[in-house]
């Protein structure tokens, strides 16, 4: 399974 | 390719206020593989474009694909686009369906 730092990473521009 | 994606839709997005005023998640090696939007900021050019909706997956950015790019590197692409002076404007291709293609 993925890594857990890319699970929840969101992005504001 | 086209083909595969019946249900895109291009978007263009005018640079209108100082900031692009969306949000994304996902990326490649993610459960979300191509970035979704989560945010769509009152008063941003996203929601001054009125065409963008939440939920909605980028599937490309300027004509460039961001299948296969991880998270960062899919939001450096949107970040530069916003930013770059080439252009007044972004283009979007985004569908509404979640699917990994």
């Amino acid at each position: 399974s993925p890594p857990k730092e890319y699970e929840d990473e969101v992005t504001f521009f | 390719p086209g083909l595969l994606e019946p249900t895109s839709t291009l978007v263009r997005v005018a640079k209108s206020a100082s900031t692009l005023g969306i949000a994304i998640e996902g990326g490649a090696n993610t459960r979300q593989p191509l970035p979704r939007i989560v945010t769509i900021q009152r008063g941003g050019s996203a929601h001054n474009c009125g065409q963008l909706k939440v939920g909605q997956i980028i599937l490309e950015v300027n004509g460039v694909s961001l299948r296969g790019r991880e998270h960062r590197d899919a939001a450096r692409l949107i970040a530069e686009a916003f930013k770059t002076k080439e252009r007044d404007h972004v283009d979007f291709l985004v569908t509404d369906f979640n699917v990994a293609l």
